[in-house]
């Protein structure tokens, strides 16, 4: 049961397949569970839609977990962030108006094939499984192979390298699989929250580019209050800003390709830490981290829906 | 051992170049000795003033410790055993049940 599941170690891609077909099982009123693909290793790609099933058209958050293989806490995050919502729906007012007024859209494991090779085989795969049959490295970099300036500047075109774009854009199942999604309900998706690690930081678009965006105020405003609420938790520090200039110029990534196609609010968190466990973050460490990264999601969700046009 | 043991021995090492001169040594020798870098995500992000953290075979890692002490480049371990580290990720859990 929803109790007894353990949201404090992290879990292989067989038990968050099972975890999320039991919440389809248990949760009627909250949960529906779908796959809306297959990986290039056939495996499902599922994402659960949730919120009160109240009315067919709500508005609609979309939350990603995992693109990188090696970055296990970020679908630990997505399990806590499930855990959270429907435990807290009834008696957390917050909570009760998003999941009333919004579905969130949640891919707890984007790269599936990458995250059970990174169970298996290589603790720090990055990339998907996919092969080219020119070259011996397998793998495209699942967040450089998006369409907006895809293969340019922070890319690789070299099928070796950990920042490979792949050989066209949306090559790679897992991507096109989401970017079918979010194209189809782009109207009413209002936010897209992508899970990184490592840096301790929340970033929004550009990533490609030195450029503002036009609605920088609102985003800006929203980012602040978020790392400052994610702060007041356990001092964590994050630093926030545009993509291109508090991390580094990237192409072809998700987050840009969301705000390319109609997605407003676009963010994309690099969680714990700053590089003393770097990606073997301990299991100790999963609560405190999603506890307050679960606040600066509420934060951003709570300011789209109260006050961004 | 988890993972055949395969990365016993391995360590993580942070850089910090703090020049345009370090950064492009920086940058060979990653090229040269295929090391996985875990920040940035790739090397040709490597330059001045950037934190570069890399995670390099027990093998490579002598010759990138001997290279960065010829050359007085600052450095410091941050993992000096992957595979313990890899071991100790779980191992508070690991008595538990999963579920």
């Amino acid at each position: 049961s929803l109790s007894e599941y353990n949201y404090e170690v992290y879990h292989s891609l067989e038990d968050i397949q099972s975890w999320l077909h039991h919440l389809n099982q248990t949760q009627p009123g909250l949960v529906r569970v779908f796959s809306i693909g297959r990986s290039y290793e056939g495996r499902p790609l599922f994402i659960m839609q949730l919120g009160r099933k109240s009315r067919a058209y709500k508005r609609a958050v979309w939350i990603d977990c995992g693109i990188h293989a090696r970055e296990w806490i970020g679908p630990a995050f997505c399990q806590w962030f499930v855990r959270e919502a429907i435990l807290t729906y009834k008696t957390d007012p917050a909570m009760k108006k998003m999941l009333n007024h919004l579905y969130f859209y949640i891919m707890p494991v984007f790269n599936v094939d990458g995250y059970h090779f990174s169970w298996t085989h290589d603790r720090f795969w990055r990339k998907t499984r996919s092969r080219d049959s020119k070259f011996r490295c397998r793998g495209v970099d699942a967040n450089r192979n998006w369409k907006v300036k895809w293969c340019d500047e922070g890319a690789s075109a070299h099928p070796c390298d950990d920042t490979y774009c792949g050989p066209f854009p949306e090559s790679e199942p897992e991507v096109k699989a989401v970017a079918n999604f979010l194209r189809k309900h782009r109207k009413r998706i209002r936010a897209y929250l992508s899970f990184h690690a490592y840096a301790q930081m929340l970033l929004y678009p550009y990533s490609y580019k030195y450029a503002t965006i036009p609605n920088f105020s609102c985003v800006e405003f929203a980012a602040h209050k978020a790392v400052k609420a994610l702060r007041s938790v356990h001092g964590i520090r994050y630093r926030h800003g545009p993509a291109s200039q508090t991390l580094y110029v990237s192409s072809g990534n998700s987050m840009d390709w969301a705000y390319k196609n109609g997605i407003p609010y676009a963010f994309a968190f690099e969680l714990r830490d700053t590089g003393h466990f770097g990606f073997l973050l301990p299991e100790m460490l999963i609560k405190p981290t999603c506890t307050e990264t679960m606040l600066a999601v509420k934060n951003i969700t709570m300011h789209l829906l109260k006050k961004c046009p | 051992h988890s993972y055949d043991n395969r990365y016993a021995g391995d360590k993580v090492i942070r850089l910090i170049p703090k020049s345009e001169e370090e950064a492009l040594a920086l940058k060979n020798i990653y090229h040269q000795l295929k090391v996985d870098l875990w920040q940035p995500s790739s090397i040709s992000y490597v330059s001045e003033g950037t934190i570069t953290d890399v995670h390099i075979s027990q093998n490579a890692s002598r010759t990138l410790l001997a290279f960065l002490q010829e050359t007085h480049i600052y450095y410091k371990v941050l993992i000096e055993d992957l595979q313990k580290a890899v071991e100790n990720e779980n191992s508070l859990q690991t008595q538990r049940n999963r579920r």
